[in-house]
Parts: C-alpha cells; sequence; structure tokens
C-alpha cells in the first residue's frame, strides 16, 4: 500500500 | 520500526521534555520563539487528523497526542502563563511566521502524492514543518546569552530530522519501501536549515564553550 508507506510516520 | 526512526521519535520526545521541564521549573521561556511552537500546533493539527481516519499503532496514536497536547501546552505557557509570559523575548522574535502558512498550503495544493483533503493536509504539514524552525534560529542568532536547555532543545530537534533521514535511506534500502520525494526533500531542506547551528554547536561543546552564534 503506497499511502502507508510513510503514513506510519510521525 | 528500525532503530533510527525510534531514535528519531526519542530525540523529538526528548526535545518537547526539555523545553517543558525549562519552562515549568525556571518558570521562563527566554530564547524560545512564540512563532516557532505555534507553527508546530498547526503542523501537527494538520498531520495528525489521521488520528480519526486511520489506526497504526497503540505507539503511533500515543505519540501523536502528545504531540499535539504538549505543543498546545507550551503555546500556552509563552501566551497565558502570569510569570512565563514576561520572560518571552517578543521585541527579537519578530518572524512574520503567517506569511510562511499560504505559501506552504498553495505547494501542497500543487504538489502532492494524491489530490484529497487528509493527503494535501499531510503535505501541507511536511511543507509547513520544514520552515517552522526558521523563526526559533533567527531568534537565537539575536540571543547574546543562550542557556544550555535551549541549545539543547534546538540540538534534539534537529537531531530528530537527521534520524528521520537515516531511517528513510534504512527503508528505502531494507524494507524495498516505495521512494517518497515530497518527504525526502522537505525533510531534507528541514535538516538543512538545522546544519549551521550543528557547526556552532558541537564546536561549542568540544571547546567545553558557551554556545554563541555569530551575529
Amino acid at each position: 500500500n503506497a499511502e502507508s508507506n510513510v503514513h506510519d510516520e510521525l | 520500526m528500525n532503530i533510527f526512526r525510534l531514535a528519531g521519535d526519542m530525540s523529538h520526545l526528548l526535545s518537547v521534555i526539555l523545553l517543558l521541564l525549562k519552562i515549568r521549573t525556571t518558570k521562563s521561556c527566554a530564547g524560545i520563539s512564540l512563532k516557532t511552537q505555534e507553527l508546530y500546533v498547526v503542523v501537527f493539527l494538520a498531520r495528525y487528523l489521521n488520528l480519526f481516519t486511520r489506526y497504526y499503532s497503540f505507539y503511533n496514536t500515543v505519540m501523536k497526542l502528545v504531540f499535539i497536547a504538549t505543543s498546545v501546552c507550551i503555546v500556552w505557557y509563552m501566551r497565558f502563563h502570569k510569570v512565563v509570559k514576561q520572560t518571552y523575548n517578543k521585541d527579537l522574535d519578530t518572524f512574520r511566521h503567517y506569511v510562511v502558512i499560504p505559501p506552504c498550503f498553495l505547494l501542497a495544493l500543487l504538489v502532492h502524492h494524491e489530490f484529497t483533503v487528509m493527503e494535501v493536509l499531510w503535505t501541507f504539514s511536511l511543507y509547513l514543518e520544514a520552515v517552522a524552525i526558521l523563526p526559533q534560529l533567527i531568534l537565537l542568532q539575536r540571543t547574546r546569552n543562550i542557556d544550555n536547555l535551549t541549545g539543547n532543545y534546538i540540538f534534539l530537534l534537529g537531531a530528530y530530522r537527521a534520524l528521520y533521514l537515516l531511517n528513510w535511506i534504512y527503508r528505502f534500502f531494507m524494507e524495498k519501501a516505495q521512494a517518497r520525494w515530497i518527504s525526502w526533500i522537505s525533510g531534507l531542506v528541514q535538516t538543512a536549515l538545522y546544519a549551521d547551528f550543528f557547526y556552532y554547536y558541537i564546536k561549542s561543546w568540544k571547546n567545553n564553550e558557551k554556545l554563541k552564534l555569530p551575529a
């Protein structure tokens, strides 16, 4: 999933 | 989660704790830019809206709530606390911070990964965070006596960004993560802004001298 790539970062 | 990411988050968390500790124990916010702190509130509110749309982990949720709460708390102290607000260097903290908000938002409208409300707000927060430290760096340069807590706070904040760069390199090679140019470039710009500060911070630390930036 492209979205989860950096969106789990703060 | 890799070690660089965790170290980055911890450095960020520590910087905020240190700042709050300075404010609470010394009852002073001297040397701290309210402009930068207000920009951080906007950054975190825009970015962490995904608290409501997607669950990542307990860690992720707690950290987001902590960063929102502490940034609001710091601004509250600097604006409204009877004693603390009098120590604020208002005359030196002159960067017109609101002028950076519209360009960052416009850029996010033009350059983003996907044209959705959440994604544009996320991107906006990345662009804004990249420049949010500017008022603080300018204030620092105008401050004659930079106290240790303020110097360490900014160092930890810069370390957090530098560690995130390492985190992205790690993720790209080890986790075969996709290229995310928007995060990378804005993160790189943000870290680069600290270069000058790092140079003088490390120099003063090596020579065991008080931190002083050239005017």
